[in-house]
């Protein structure tokens, strides 16, 4: 089953 | 003081409409470099990210890095008062309260202000990382809409996968399966008519046709628009503006579980 990421999952709080 | 004039204001006009459905609010970064505003749709799967240039502007001000909080949907309320022909200008007095947008008829017979209150938003910034894509398919905006407008009738996920052949788009649901290829133009004549792919690897990444459609209400903003895939990180959808800047937006891909 497919799940949607997150986009903190990606890039990070500066 | 912040002070900046726009001889084409339709260009505001067309990026409230690119922001809009994506962003209740965002903060407005002014610097003496330009405009950026970064922030996330609601959900947090996609990021929206604009710059608009100092010298894309006819007039440019910023006497102090100014940060202003702006609810989207009031702030598209005001810019539909203007008219496409008509000059923009945003203009804020330093830690101001309100923002004010004036708009000049072109040969001055009309102007109109409209002020509007700031928002405090504690928005935090992300860090983008520069990255070599594995693909990067430029075609016209106009195509791209259409793809994602038609496949998303089939599913709510499309998959975008690019080979060394072309670029796939499809999507599956109940109703049945869509495919659409694109191949890569042979005759670049007219340039933004084309579908130019530069592929390093292929890459196949599934993504939610919501966020893609939400996307193409930039399409308004130029001609064509290009997409950047690497495995396993967001989609980069950019729309250029003009000369002045663009319009980034990333999409977090749907992953196996």
């Amino acid at each position: 089953k497919e799940c949607q990421s997150a986009i903190h999952k990606y890039f990070s709080s500066v | 003081m912040f002070e900046a004039r726009l001889l084409q204001g339709s260009l505001l006009k067309k990026v409230m409409e690119a922001l809009k459905e994506l962003l209740n609010e965002a903060a407005w970064d002014c610097s003496d470099a330009g405009i950026q505003l970064q922030a996330m749709d609601n959900s947090h799967v996609s990021l929206v990210s604009l710059n608009l240039r100092a010298e894309g502007f006819d007039k440019y001000r910023c006497d102090r890095n100014l940060s202003m909080g702006m609810n989207l949907g009031s702030m598209s309320k005001i810019l539909k008062c203007a008219s496409n022909e008509d000059i923009i200008t945003i203009k804020a007095q330093d830690n101001a309260d309100t923002v004010t947008f004036v708009f000049e008829s072109p040969d001055q017979d009309k102007v109109s202000d409209y002020e509007m209150k700031l928002m405090n938003l504690d928005q935090e910034h992300l860090g983008i990382p520069e990255t070599d894509y594995a693909c990067t398919i430029r075609l016209p905006s106009s195509e791209f809409a259409r793809i994602c407008r038609d496949l998303s009738q089939f599913g709510e996920s499309m998959v975008i996968s690019c080979t060394k052949e072309g670029v796939r788009f499809s999507a599956t649901g109940d109703i049945g399966t869509g495919n659409i290829k694109l191949a890569q133009s042979a005759k670049v004549d007219k340039e933004e008519e084309a579908v130019v792919i530069e592929m390093q690897e292929p890459v196949s990444l599934t993504f939610a046709c919501r966020y893609l459609n939400s996307f193409t209400k930039a399409t308004s903003l130029s001609k064509s628009v290009q997409l950047s895939m690497s495995p396993e990180v967001p989609l980069v959808v950019e729309y250029k503006i003009e000369d002045i800047g663009h319009v980034r937006y990333y999409l977090a891909p749907k992953i196996e579980d």
